[in-house]
């Protein structure tokens, strides 16, 4: 059970799956308070226990320091959550890789037009929404007869796969878009309303219409 | 200003991955 | 001890990673003959165990699929590979992120143009020089007083940042470049010199002058 200290941007994917992972792992772990990003993560006291001012970062009660929102997450974890067995855990870590590998980079270029942290490039956006739609295929035709990505139960793999396609189901992935993506839905919409992912994420508005370029 | 502002986006990571399994592909053969 | 066959390029710093953590795990992982990467891996066979096609892909001899290196890495490793604590196994989770988001791409942009991967442009590998050269300055200061990454003893961290780094050191650090890393120096010689390690990369012999732009 692994309590301490969060240093990260509040309402983000990669600390909601820690925040998650922590919901399941039983420990305390606060976001610090006051945390600028930019600037407090650039300060001495911070870069003596992380060099690389990289956020999130996180400070266990006994003096551990981790960085990587995936290894926060494993570390905050459950041991179910990790994986009960050896197979289970290499197939967690697969599923890390994957959202890691697969996911974030076609999701990022995809939904950061819309969010305005980007310019709109329209070959760019294409080329990331095939992606998205071959990750979607993939993800649907195995969640076919499967309720969760590893076993029977509920682990951090789902969260990671959740919270890294989180801001594509809030921005891009339109009704019209997502019909197509049946077991994914369900096993999303699984995911995010277990209770103690409901904690962490509150009610999730996913997005309703097609998005509109931004001005 | 969003969290998201400072993520690293690889834009050219598709054109790395195909360019890799291509000459891997072409080794192989 | 996991024993299976993985399907993989033979000669690719993904396949070493695991090859040298099947070393460290005893058990027999043997890559599996006249797989042919474009053909092997399109087989209805092959896709009915491994949708995405994609490799490295690893099957345990009891019938487990799993894909992504790091996790197939991580599966055929010993349990001290993998970490001798909680907090040492989220540090080896920590570094293997680490070695794909940071390290990674930047090595794929700078070898790459010079392995005849991709063609050469000017900018791109400017920047991914820059960006390594951090990289460098952060292991450097990391491993001023240390001799693992992780704990006191060699580590799956060790195993996938320095196969990470392969590429780098054969192709394009040459000597004046990497004199300034002297601690990472250090430990690379190290990792690559561990007899389980030796036995799966051989002899590796460092980039002798600077790189030149392929015709």
């Amino acid at each position: 059970m692994a309590s301490g200290t969060l240093y990260s941007y509040p309402d983000n994917f990669r600390t909601y799956k820690i925040l998650i992972a922590a919901q399941y792992g039983g420990g305390s772990v606060k976001l610090a308070p006051n945390f600028v990003v930019g600037q407090s993560n650039q300060t001495p006291e911070f870069l003596a226990k992380f060099p690389l001012g990289s956020v999130p970062a996180f400070e266990s009660k006994d003096g551990h320091c981790i960085t990587e929102s995936n290894a926060i997450a494993f570390y905050v974890s459950s041991n179910e959550l990790r994986g009960a067995t050896d197979v289970d855990r290499a197939q967690v870590i697969q599923w890390l890789s994957y959202a890691d590998s697969e996911i974030l980079p076609p999701a990022s270029v995809w939904t950061f037009p819309y969010l305005g942290i980007i310019d709109f490039n329209k070959q760019d956006v294409n080329n990331a929404k095939n992606q998205i739609r071959n990750v979607l295929t993939h993800l649907n035709n195995f969640l076919l007869a499967r309720t969760y990505l590893v076993g029977e139960r509920l682990t951090l793999a789902d969260v990671v796969v959740a919270c890294s396609l989180l801001n594509l189901y809030k921005v891009v992935l339109d009704p019209s878009f997502r019909k197509g993506f049946q077991n994914v839905n369900r096993w999303f919409t699984t995911i995010i309303n277990q209770p103690k992912v409901k904690t962490v994420l509150g009610d999730v508005k996913l997005c309703e219409s097609e998005p509109k370029v931004p001005a | 200003t969003s969290p998201l502002v400072v993520e690293k986006v690889w834009l050219d990571k598709p054109k790395y991955d195909a360019a890799e399994r291509r000459y891997y592909e072409s080794l192989s053969k």
